[in-house]
This record gives C-alpha cells, structure tokens and sequence, in this order.
C-alpha cells in the first residue's frame, strides 16, 4: 500500500516515523509546490506524518492538508 | 489497513493502543490544524483513539471527531 | 478488520470481550462524546460490546447505538 | 467475518454454538435496548442464535429479527 | 462461508448434514417465529438443509422457504 | 463454494456425484416442496445433478428446473 | 469452478475431458429436458463438451448450446 | 480460467497447443454446430487456436471467429 | 493471465518472447482472417508482439493492431 | 501484471529497465506503426520506459505518448 | 504495484528512493516530453519523487505534477 502526496505550496513535509515498540521519526522529505512523492508503508515505516497544504490520496479516497 | 486522520483544530490526538492481554496506551501524536497522519494498525497497535475535531477516513467510510 | 464508533455522548463504552472457551470482558474503554475508536477484532477478542450512543461504521453497513 | 446485533428491546439473546460433532450453546450474551453487539464466527462458534427483537447487519444482507 | 435464516412461522428446523461419504443429519435447530440462525458451512457441515417457512440471505441472493 | 436449491414442487430430487475417476451418485436428497438445500461442492462431490421443479441460486446466476 | 447446464430437450450430454497428456472423455451425463447439471473442473476434468438444446450459465456469461 | 466455445457452424475446431519450450498441437475438438466446449488453460496447454466461426467468451469479453 | 488476439486480415502473426535475460522470439503463430488465439502469459513467455490487423482482448481493455 | 502498447508511428520504443541496485535498460523492443507489445513486469523488468507516439493501456488507466 | 508518469515537458525527473533503514536516492529517471515511464515499487524502491510537469497515473486515481 502506498500513498501519493502533492505538494501544493513549498516546504511540504512528509515525514516516516517507525514501526513497532518506539515510534519515531526515521525520514523527513521535503517537496517543493508541485513535486509529488508516493510512498508506502514498509517494514520500516508504519504512520506518515504530513505538514503544510498538499493534495492526498488515498485508498480510502483523497484530501487536501493545510491549515486553510 | 491504515486509517488517515486530518486535524481540524490544533491539539488533536491520535492514540495507539497496544495489542494483547493489556490495552494500554503506547503513543500520542499530536497535531495541528491542517497536519494529516496516516497510521496502520500493526503488530503492535491494535486499536487507535482520536481527541478533537478532526477528519477521519477509513475503510468503512468518512467520518469527523470532535463534540461539535 | 476493524469498526469505527464515534461517542455521540459522554460514558460510551467499548467492551472487548474475549476469544476462546470462556468469553469474558477483558477491556472496556469510554469515550466521551466526539471521540473516536477504531478497533480491531484479533487473537484476543473476538467480540465486542457497545453501550451509549453511538455511530458505528463497520464493513457491513453504519448504525446508531443507543436508546434511541 | 462478523455480524452486527443491534438490540431494538430489552432482553435480546445472542448465543454461541459449538464448532464440530457436538452443537450446544457455549455463550449466551443479553443485549439492553439501543446495545450493539459484533460478533466473530471463530474456532469455538461455527453458528449463532439470536432471540428478540433485533435489528442484524451480515455480508449478505440486513435482517430484523423478531416475532413482528 | 454462513447463511442467515430467519423463521417466518414457528417449528422451521435448519439441520446439519455431515461432510464425507455418508450424508447424515447431524443436528437439527428449531427456530420460532421471529428468531434468527447464523450458520456456517464446516468442517463437519457440508449441506443443511430448511423446513418450514422462513426468509434466508445467502451468497447467491435472498428466498424464502416454506409451501407457500 | 454452494448451491441453493429450493423445492417448487414434491419429490425433486439433488444428486451429489463422486470427485475422481469414476462418476457415480454418492448420495441423494429429497425435497419437498418449499423446503430448501444448500449444498457445497466438496473432496467427495463435483458435480451435482437436480430433477424436479425447483429453483436453483448459484454464483453464475438463478435458473429454474423442470419440465416447464 | 463450475458450469451450471439446464437441458431444453430431451437427450442433453455433458462429457468431462480427462487433464493431462491424453484428451479423452471420462464420463458422459445424460439429462432429460428440465433437468439441471453442475458441474466443476477437476483434478481429471479440465475440458466440458456440451451436445443438445442446453441453457448453460459461466463464469463469464450464459448462452445456449443446439443447432437452433 | 477457463473459455467458452460455441460452435455456429459445423467443422469448428478448437485446438490445444502446448505449454513450454516447445509450442505446437497436442489436441484438436472439432464441434459440430450449436455444440459447446468450455476449456481450460492446463499444465499442458497455455495456448488454445479456434477456427471457423463460433461465439467465444472469455474473462475479458465476448467475440465471435470466423472470417465474416 | 492471457490475451484473445482475433485476426482480421490473413497473416496476422502472435509472437511470445522469452522470459528472462535474454528478450528473443521463441514461437510465431500465424492466423488467418477470423482465427482466434488466446495466449498466456507463461514460464517461458513475459511480452506478446502482434503484427497485422486484428481485435485484441486485455484485461486492460480492448484494441486493434494494424497499420489503420 | 503486464501492458499494452500499440504504436501509432513507426519507431517507438519500449525499453525495459533492470530490477535491484543497478537500473539499466536490458532490452528495447521497435515498434512500426500498428504494431502492438504486451510487456508483463518480471524478475528482470521493475520498470518500462516508452517513447514515440503510441497508445499505452494499463492497470491504471488509458494514455498516449508522444510529445503530442 | 506500478505507477505510471507521463511527462509534459523535457527534464522530468523520476527518482527512486531506498527501502529499509536509510533513505536515499538510488537512481534518477529523466524523461523528455512525452516519455512515459512506469515504474513499479521493489525490493530497493519503497518511494518515489517526481519533479517537473507530468500526468501520473496511480492505483489511488490520477493527478498531474509540476507548479502549475
Ligand atoms: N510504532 C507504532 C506506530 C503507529 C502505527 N499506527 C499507530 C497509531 C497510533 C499511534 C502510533 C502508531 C506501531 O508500529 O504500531
Ligand atoms: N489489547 C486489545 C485491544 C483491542 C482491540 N480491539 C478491541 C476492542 C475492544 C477493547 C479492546 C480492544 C486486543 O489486542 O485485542
Ligand atoms: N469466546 C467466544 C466469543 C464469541 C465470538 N462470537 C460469538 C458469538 C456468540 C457468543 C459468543 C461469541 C468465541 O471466541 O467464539
Ligand atoms: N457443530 C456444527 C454447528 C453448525 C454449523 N453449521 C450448521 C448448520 C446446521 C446445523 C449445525 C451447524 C458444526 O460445526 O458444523
Ligand atoms: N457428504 C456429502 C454432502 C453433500 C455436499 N454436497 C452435496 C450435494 C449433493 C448431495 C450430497 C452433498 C459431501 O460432503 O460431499
Ligand atoms: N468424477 C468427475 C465428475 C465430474 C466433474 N465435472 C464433470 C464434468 C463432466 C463429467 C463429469 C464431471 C470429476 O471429478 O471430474
Ligand atoms: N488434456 C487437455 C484438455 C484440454 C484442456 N484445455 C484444452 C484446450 C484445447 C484442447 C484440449 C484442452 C489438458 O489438460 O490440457
Ligand atoms: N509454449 C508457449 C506457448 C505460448 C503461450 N503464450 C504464447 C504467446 C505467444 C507464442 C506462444 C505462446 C509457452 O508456454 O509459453
Ligand atoms: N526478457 C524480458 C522480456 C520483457 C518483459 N517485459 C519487458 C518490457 C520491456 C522489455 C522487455 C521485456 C523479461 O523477462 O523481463
Ligand atoms: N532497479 C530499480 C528500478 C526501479 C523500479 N522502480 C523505480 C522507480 C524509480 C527509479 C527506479 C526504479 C528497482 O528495481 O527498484
Ligand atoms: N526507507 C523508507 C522510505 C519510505 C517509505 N515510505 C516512507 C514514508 C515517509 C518517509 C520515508 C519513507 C522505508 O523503507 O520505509
């Protein structure tokens, strides 16, 4: 399973944070307005965390974070 | 599974709770007004509880947290 | 597979009850109204109880519990 | 695979058959009015009985039970 | 795999014929008038069979059992 | 995988037929009319075989059988 | 997988292929007009041949088998 | 998987041609019209060539051979 | 997985190609106007080439190959 | 899972790219106008890369390449 | 899964990131209008950026990268 993220401004964090017992942040990838990044979830990564206004979508259908 | 949470205010909380003979609370993510998480159930969390206004997709539908 | 009950007032309460010869209630978690649990059915429930009112989303269709 | 009892009166049954040679009633869960219970077919339930007035959400459909 | 029967009069009985080279009936539940059977296919259930008058939700679709 | 054989008329007949190399009748149920069978293909059966008046549900759709 | 085969007129043959190196009929099944066959591929049937005035229902669609 | 031929004129042949390094005809069906067969990919064949004119339907659609 | 490729034209031709490091043509099947061949997808064969004008079924969707 | 090309100018190109730590193209397969390659992802194969004018099907949708 | 990315422009990039414990890049794809890539994820690819004006399509539904 992966999800697709938009970046609809600059500086749109996506952040891993990691499977099991700890939960942490192990990755954070910026995105310019405009690039898109997919990811999945992995042995690693268990829970995305996203800041700043961005286009998602999702299995379970699509949304826009942000504050506005 | 995963389920994808937007905050609709700041301070909303999304609680992992542990799997097995004790439920207890592993982890609180807090997030801010527009910040979005996207949580799998795991080996180790096998129930999620949310605080504050939030929106919530999930397999079996949308839904919005929060008293009002 | 997993439900999702939101409190639609104060003193819901989510019963886990337990898989195997005997079936007892091994955790009961309340909920005030607005917040929202998502639960899975797994090695150790196999049942599960709501009280209070409540909506239920759930791979079968959504419903209200509660007196009425 | 689960099914949901959602209570229309007081005093509705839900009870759990055995799995294999012998079929007899393991659990007898009593539902209050508005109480919903969701119930796994598991090792030990391989068949369940519901008495009152109920109403039941199954894979194949939604269901009242009840003398009228 | 479970069907779902519902008695639409009293004395309907859904028996139990076994799995193998010898089809038997192993066990036969009387529903009255309004109450509800959840029953699976297993182990030892390969077919079952209906009598009387009652509404049963399957894989394949509704019908209803009964002379008339 | 089942069928769902209901009985329009007295007397209809369902054929359970042997899985292998050689393809006899194993066992034979009768039906009256309005009664209802519901019956798997199994490690015994793999083919199935119904004379009377009856209506039959399958996964490939609903077809009735008898002379008219 | 199975076929479901209703014969429309007297003197409907079914006959199941044999699997492997060698394709040679095993069995041959002979309905009466309104006389329904089901029937699966096997371990030793992995091609059907259908002669005579038949409805038949598949996987991927019904049609009828006869001259006319 | 299987396919569906029905012959619509006779002297329809359905040939089953060979899995692995080697590809040529293990088997030819010829149907004689309104006939039908239903035919499997195998461990032997993983290929299947039908000439003259028949309706053929398969898990991605229906379509008719022959020259017109 | 296969492929339904009905020739349109005479000389339409089905090329496997091998599986592996190596990519070469390992069988040509040639059809005439109105034959049919269903292929797989095989141990041996990772990409299908067809030349000349025929109606291809996919589980993507349907096409037709040729020059207009 | 495989894809569907058909060129729609002589000259396209498709280019499987090698799986693991290194990503180079192992083969390019030429297309003349009308011509049309099923590729299937492999063990050699993680990702495929297309140019010239041509009608791509996938899993995911229909689309054409080409500058314009 | 494979994700499908159509560029719009010349100097799209594509970029692979490392599954497992670091994140980082391990190939970058260039595509000039009108190249299409698909790329699936892999035992190495558990993420993927993309810059530059493209259509992407993905199993989540279809958007278009690039600042405007
Ligand atoms: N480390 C946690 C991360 C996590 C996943 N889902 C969550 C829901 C809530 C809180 C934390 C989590 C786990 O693997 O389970
Ligand atoms: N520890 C519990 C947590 C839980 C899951 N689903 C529940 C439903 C009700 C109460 C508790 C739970 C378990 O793994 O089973
Ligand atoms: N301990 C029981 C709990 C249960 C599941 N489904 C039920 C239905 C009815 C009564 C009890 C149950 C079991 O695991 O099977
Ligand atoms: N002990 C029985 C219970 C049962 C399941 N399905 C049934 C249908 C009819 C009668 C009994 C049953 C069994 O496991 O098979
Ligand atoms: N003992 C039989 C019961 C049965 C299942 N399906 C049937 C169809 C027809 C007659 C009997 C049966 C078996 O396991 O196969
Ligand atoms: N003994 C046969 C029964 C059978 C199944 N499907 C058939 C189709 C045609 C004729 C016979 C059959 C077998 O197991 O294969
Ligand atoms: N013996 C053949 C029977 C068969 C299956 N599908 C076919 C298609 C064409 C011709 C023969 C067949 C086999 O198992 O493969
Ligand atoms: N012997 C070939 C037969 C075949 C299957 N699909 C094909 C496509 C084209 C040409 C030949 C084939 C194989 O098993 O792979
Ligand atoms: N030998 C190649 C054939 C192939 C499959 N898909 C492709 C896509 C492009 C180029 C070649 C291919 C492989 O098995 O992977
Ligand atoms: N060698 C790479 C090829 C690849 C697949 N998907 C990608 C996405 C982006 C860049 C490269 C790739 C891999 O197997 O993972
Ligand atoms: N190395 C990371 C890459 C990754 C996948 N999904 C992510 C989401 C956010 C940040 C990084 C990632 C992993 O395999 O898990």
């Amino acid at each position: 399973d992966y999800i697709v993220v938009k970046a609809l401004e600059n500086g749109v964090t996506i952040i891993g944070m990691t499977r099991g017992k700890e939960t942490r942040f192990h990755h954070t990838e910026r995105l310019d307005k405009g690039e898109v990044l997919l990811a999945q979830f992995t042995e690693l990564t268990s829970a995305i965390k996203i800041r700043g206004k961005a286009q998602i979508l999702t299995r379970h259908g699509s949304l826009q974070s942000g504050a506005e």
